[in-house]
């Protein structure tokens, strides 16, 4: 979803 | 992935073995803040929640473990194993005073108001802020041990080379998280001080003493 865009990251 | 993004959680990786063996080749904690590292554990075990809600790649999944179980390995050292030589004196930073108002900022602001979206947001604020209590139990004895300070570096390299990355992403993937930005900033900055006294002194062989 779009809130977890950064979330590949650690 | 790109070679900032790579190279940074390699830097992590790194930081963390170094610890690690640090202390179970010397079999000692000394000059290590405990204070800290409960605080890397709790940003890990908020942040690594996702690991039971979405898979995003085997490389992610395995980190995420990777982190979450050495942080936890790290506190059982310093707490339990080798607490003899666990130097508490000296980590007397208040925890309460990083966590208490951290939690009331991810709360306040963040992407989205969800029990995983706010715990994410508070693992990246706390994270940002999580090595102040080694950073003052270092100003308070005054030195480090060279081993400390390339744990210390590796560390804080690894956030640095994230803004890097995050630079490459906004200009070639479009991609922008403001949270983790300003956080990612706030805690390269915390180490610039510590950036300057490795580069000076322990690079060149000295020992890292901080100026009286």
């Amino acid at each position: 979803d779009e809130t977890s865009a950064g979330k590949d990251e650690l | 992935m790109n070679i900032f993004r790579l190279i940074g959680d390699m830097s992590h990786l790194l930081a963390i073995v170094l610890l690690l063996l640090k202390m179970w080749k010397t079999r000692s904690c000394a000059g290590i803040s405990g204070k800290s590292q409960i605080l890397f554990a709790l940003v890990f075990a908020t942040r690594y929640l996702d690991l039971f809600t979405a898979f995003i790649s085997a490389y992610n999944s395995t980190m995420k473990l990777f982190f979450i179980s050495t942080s936890l390995v790290t506190v059982y050292l310093m707490y339990f194993k080798f607490r003899a030589t666990y130097d508490a004196n000296h980590d007397t930073f208040r925890l309460e005073f990083l966590v208490v108002p951290v939690g009331g900022l991810a709360f306040l602001v963040n992407h989205n108001f969800s029990p995983l979206e706010i715990l994410w947001t508070f693992s990246i604020y706390l994270e940002s802020v999580a090595i102040l209590p080694q950073l003052f139990m270092m100003s308070k004895t005054g030195e480090a041990e060279t081993i400390t300070s390339h744990y210390l570096f590796a560390l804080g390299s690894y956030r640095a080379l994230y803004i890097l990355n995050w630079v490459f992403r906004y200009y070639f993937e479009g991609f922008f998280d403001l949270i983790a930005v300003v956080a990612g900033c706030v805690q390269t900055i915390l180490y610039c001080d510590f950036f300057y006294l490795y580069i000076t002194k322990v690079l060149k062989g000295k020992k890292l003493s901080l100026p009286a």
